[in-house]
């Protein structure tokens, strides 16, 4: 495992941990979308399936697990927490994200590596992560007002795309390995998502003002 | 020769 590889697991796993700790220090869920989780914890289920048939190492499969658990438990407050579930922005969370998902499963039915229930399940698994974002942005946009934790919890998940992609292009040149073009072009979507978001955020940062996004 | 990434990534 190289360095950019592993620097784009941990940053994935803070976002993870950044939105968990929200959460439970300010029992709030504001400004978070329930919609998004739930794809996340959708993506995790459908990608790790391979939990119960292939090993890869201890690393693989205790990651594998948390994403899988912090996404459910990020999920299960959003909607049972009794104190939690009362700050969600109901709302103005009202992306259409089953269009989403459909989306994604037709698409990973026509393109995919091999006409198997797992390989499917894979390409519609990268599919979904790359739009999954969506109704966090369209939240945070209609929020206008994005607080510190939740700009930083968008903030880490670009980082772990842009980790991915320096990841892939090490592999290439160093390991003589490339990376499948479903993921290539899907992890490259997914990070233009973000590059908007990241134009203000840095604005923000550099004027050392609260990051607000324009209607 | 290039091969692909097998399924070891996240």
């Amino acid at each position: 495992m190289n360095i950019f590889r592993f620097a784009g697991d941990m940053f994935h796993l803070i976002s993870i941990l950044v939105l968990l700790l929200k959460i439970y220090a300010t029992k709030s869920c504001s400004g978070i979308s329930l919609k998004t989780q739930e794809l996340y914890a959708l993506v995790f289920v459908t990608r790790y399936l391979d939990l119960f048939t292939d090993f890869i190492s201890v690393y693989n499969t205790v990651m594998k697990l948390v994403f899988i658990g912090s996404t459910a438990a990020i999920v299960w407050c959003m909607q049972w927490h009794p104190v939690v579930k009362r700050s969600y922005d109901r709302e103005l969370d009202t992306f259409r994200h089953y269009f989403l998902v459909g989306a994604c499963f037709v698409l990973a039915l026509f393109l995919h590596e091999n006409f198997t229930f797992q390989e499917i399940f894979w390409a519609f698994s990268i599919y979904l992560e790359a739009v999954a974002i969506l109704p966090q942005l369209v939240l945070l946009q209609r929020s206008g007002n994005v607080d510190n934790l939740t700009g930083q919890y968008v903030f880490f998940l670009g980082a772990y795309r842009a980790f991915y992609i320096l990841n892939w292009i090490y592999r290439y040149f160093m390991e003589q390995r490339f990376s499948r073009w479903i993921s290539c072009i899907s992890g490259l979507v997914q990070t233009a998502l973000y590059a908007d978001f990241f134009y203000y955020y840095f604005l923000s940062w550099k004027n050392n003002a609260k990051l607000h996004l324009p209607a | 020769k290039q091969d692909p990434i097998t399924k070891d990534e996240l």
